[in-house]
């Protein structure tokens, strides 16, 4: 038996809504390492994981490890009928073939419940060593949002460039080009908004912008975006869902031939 | 030429 309750039930919709585009059906595992996910996008080419620790739910109960196959687009419309306020408790019985989400209103006056169908999904998971990344790039995410979409009307791909200057955003259209250079900022009111930029060896990598675009709808779950960029290596982009865990997308870069 | 490899040409499949 699963049951898990989550007193910020928003953050399970923004959950949702940052990934149902990107990947049709999933498998949800729930263990005592928390409530997780690892999914490919159809195209093979981005893997989005998802950690939410038990630390950052009211109740966490699990008895065994489960994994519950869900199509994440009707897992969404489910989610959508949750106030953003809700606590939200997900239930599923031994053996059963359904998921139920329970969502309470803050003030107890409103209860609902859904259920939903579970399926069976064969799902292969890719294993990922650690590794050193030539350069980790963290800023703000609504930036890195605004970049993203700004390039794509002139581009399909987007180069991303670490050097000692700062991380270069450059693209290249059929009406013309374009480049945005984001420089380490530390001097700022609050610490989420600094870019700050380790490196250890520069880096360049291009990314298909259609990807990069999907991924940034994870950019409400986190103030804050942290690239991870090695040559010849997937970048990975994460995104902190503070005090629970982290949504990561693995992203294939593009390679010249 | 432009090439987008998959993700498992980078990391082993379980």
């Amino acid at each position: 038996m699963l049951e898990l309750r989550l007193v910020q039930g928003g953050l399970l919709k923004k959950v949702l809504e940052s990934i149902k585009d990107l990947v049709n059906d999933a498998n949800f595992d729930c263990s005592a390492t928390g409530f997780s996910l690892q999914a490919m996008d159809s195209s093979q080419v981005a893997v989005v994981a998802l950690l939410l620790r038990p630390e950052g739910f009211e109740r966490y109960w699990c008895d065994r490890n489960i994994s519950m196959g869900m199509n994440l687009n009707n897992m969404a419309k489910m989610l959508k009928c949750a106030g953003n306020d809700d606590i939200i408790t997900l239930k599923a019985e031994d053996g059963s073939d359904t998921v139920t989400f329970m969502f309470e209103s803050p003030t107890q006056d409103k209860i609902a419940d859904f259920e939903m169908k579970l399926m069976d999904i064969n799902s292969e998971r890719l294993g990922f060593p650690e590794a050193d990344y030539h350069a980790i790039v963290r800023m703000p995410s609504s930036e890195f949002a605004r970049i993203c979409k700004d390039l794509s009307s002139i581009g399909n791909t987007v180069v991303i460039s670490v050097t000692k200057e700062g991380v270069r955003f450059s693209t290249r259209g059929d009406i013309g080009t374009a480049n945005v250079v984001c420089r380490q900022n530390t001097a700022v009111d609050k610490p989420e908004e600094a870019t700050i930029i380790e490196m250890n060896e520069p880096v360049s990598l291009t990314f298909g912008l259609r990807y990069m675009n999907s991924l940034t709808k994870a950019t409400p779950l986190s103030n804050t975006v942290t690239l991870s960029l090695s040559s010849g290596l997937p970048a990975v982009v994460e995104y902190r869902i503070a005090e629970m865990g982290y949504i990561r997308f693995y992203l294939a870069p593009k390679i010249e031939e | 030429l432009i090439l987008q490899p998959c993700l498992m040409c980078f990391y082993p499949l379980y």
